[in-house]
């Protein structure tokens, strides 16, 4: 890709990175650990953000998804039932 | 319906407001609370009373405030669009309150702006306890659903879950303004300002390193250096070779105040970093940074906003090696390549969780553990787990570096 495409998709990616961190879809103890997640977790993260969106899951950040993301909402957390995080939960 | 797991222990609730917006005509902003809050009473048994005057203490369960960006409560607005308002669980302190950002453009009767009685009455059912419910149409949905019709009533799903919390009630209910008087002056706070009061007389003169607590802790070039009023003491590694203290002017030359907020070491060359009040200054070893103010710099330079009055603690966390800046219940991640603030921050103090504020200091041992000091207490922090290691302070700071017993 030519390098702006690339660090627009690189910034597109950070951009809803801290979306899903800021209102509750990662399942991490801390916005402070931000630069850590791995690509595994991402796709979790955005999948749990379409499913409570009820939009189809990719798990990727296609313009659906951010077209959701830029909606005006409210500034809380959404609570996620404890189904959402599947497995995760129990094997820790 | 989602719970958010807190609820009030009452039904007969307060809210006051705490500023208008300059959008709307403050009788109609008014008018249009109310109706929010009579979306919930005219379900439950709760009631709503307004509080007309109050004092800088929390007066009233639920506090309505219009602010832009950051506005001290560690989730700074985001400018127009996107982050609309958000509101506060039932509980102590800020619990309750509900915040709206005043770079909206609010409006009541209008199709244009956001309206506000729909974000308001949103707001309010997380102030009553309710979590975002992903069932669209509800009220609790997170997202902004636009202006509805005049008559509005509150969905099933939303009925659900706040009777859930609060029980049903037939008949209607609608906020009751009573004047209250104002409560600025009571026993307590009086007592409170006492003891403060007290405590400040006693570190007058100050010398005594084993009964007090501390400005600021830090670790410099491998050594713990321990502040308090004009001194300082010095823990070398293997403990304390002399436990008079030192002054502060004495060491740090031209230092033109008489305390420190906050001091720690950065990565890149060394330099200390001293703070106190708004202002901030660089020393490289024992020497003021050349051609730096005398009455240092402004906290604003560091990205910091302009209200703030002081920084707390400043540290470096070994976990990431990244520094942290922290004021009151929030804090900021500082980029030392830029001398700036990172973008996205303030954000709250309870991500470390179990971390007391406000905080005296907070540095990294030698042990390379880090430690959060308040009073004469220090928690020992787990860094991955990101908590303390015991809600209860690990010890006391003058017993594990003051050789106190």
């Amino acid at each position: 890709q030519p390098r702006t495409q690339r660090s627009a998709g690189t910034n597109i990616q950070k951009k809803g990175m801290k979306y899903l961190m800021e209102f509750g879809y990662v399942n991490g103890p801390s916005l402070e650990m931000e630069n850590l997640m791995s690509e595994e977790a991402q796709v979790k993260a955005i999948r749990r953000f379409q499913a409570f969106a009820n939009l189809p899951l990719t798990g990727r950040l296609d313009h659906r998804t951010i077209e959701w993301m830029e909606k005006p909402r409210c500034g809380n957390k959404d609570t996620l039932p404890e189904d959402t995080w599947g497995n995760e939960r129990k094997k820790r | 319906y989602v719970i958010s797991g807190s609820q009030w222990e009452k039904t007969n609730l307060t809210f006051r407001f705490l500023n208008y917006s300059p959008d709307v005509k403050f009788t109609k902003i008014r008018t249009v609370i109310y109706e929010a809050f009579r979306v919930w009473s005219q379900v439950t048994h709760l009631t709503f009373t307004e509080i007309m005057f109050g004092s800088a203490k929390k007066d009233a369960d639920i506090r309505i405030m219009f602010a832009q960006k950051f506005h001290h409560d560690g989730y700074p607005f985001d400018g127009p669009g996107n982050i609309l308002a958000h509101a506060f669980f039932p509980g102590e302190n800020k619990g309750g309150d509900a915040h709206f950002d005043d770079d909206e453009n609010w409006t009541v009767d209008s199709d244009e702006g956001v309206n506000l009685f729909m974000v308001a009455a949103h707001e309010f059912g997380h102030a009553l306890g309710l979590s975002h419910s992903k069932t669209p149409g509800s009220l609790m949905y997170p997202w902004y659903a636009g202006k509805q019709s005049k008559y509005y009533t509150l969905p099933k799903d939303d009925v659900e879950g706040i009777q859930k919390l609060y029980g049903v009630k037939n008949s209607n209910n609608t906020p009751v303004i009573v004047l209250v008087p104002n409560h600025e002056g009571s026993k307590e706070d009086k007592d409170e300002k006492k003891e403060e009061e007290e405590d400040e007389n006693k570190d007058e003169g100050f010398v005594d390193n084993c009964t007090h607590k501390f400005d600021a802790i830090t670790r410099i070039r491998g050594d713990v250096y321990i502040f308090k009023g004009k001194y300082f003491w010095r823990w070398e590694s293997g403990g304390m070779k002399d436990s008079s203290p030192i002054l502060i002017t004495q060491f740090w030359y031209n230092y033109p105040e008489d305390s420190v907020d906050a001091v720690f070491e950065r990565k890149k060359g060394s330099k200390i970093m001293f703070f106190k009040g708004n202002k901030y200054w660089l020393y490289d070893a024992n020497h003021m940074e050349k051609a730096w103010p005398i009455e240092g710099r402004p906290l604003t330079e560091l990205g910091l906003p302009a209200d703030l009055k002081k920084i707390d603690a400043a540290f470096t966390w070994s976990y990431n090696k990244r520094t942290y800046l922290v004021s009151d219940d929030m804090y900021w991640k500082f980029d030392e390549n830029e001398n700036y603030v990172v973008y996205d921050y303030p954000r709250d103090m309870k991500i470390w969780q179990g971390v007391p504020t406000p905080l005296d200091a907070a540095f990294q041992f030698n042990d390379g553990k880090t430690y959060f000091i308040k009073g004469k207490h220090y928690w020992e922090f787990l860094d991955s787990q990101m908590r303390v290691k015991t809600k209860l302070p690990t010890g006391n700071i003058s017993e594990r570096w003051m050789q106190c017993k």
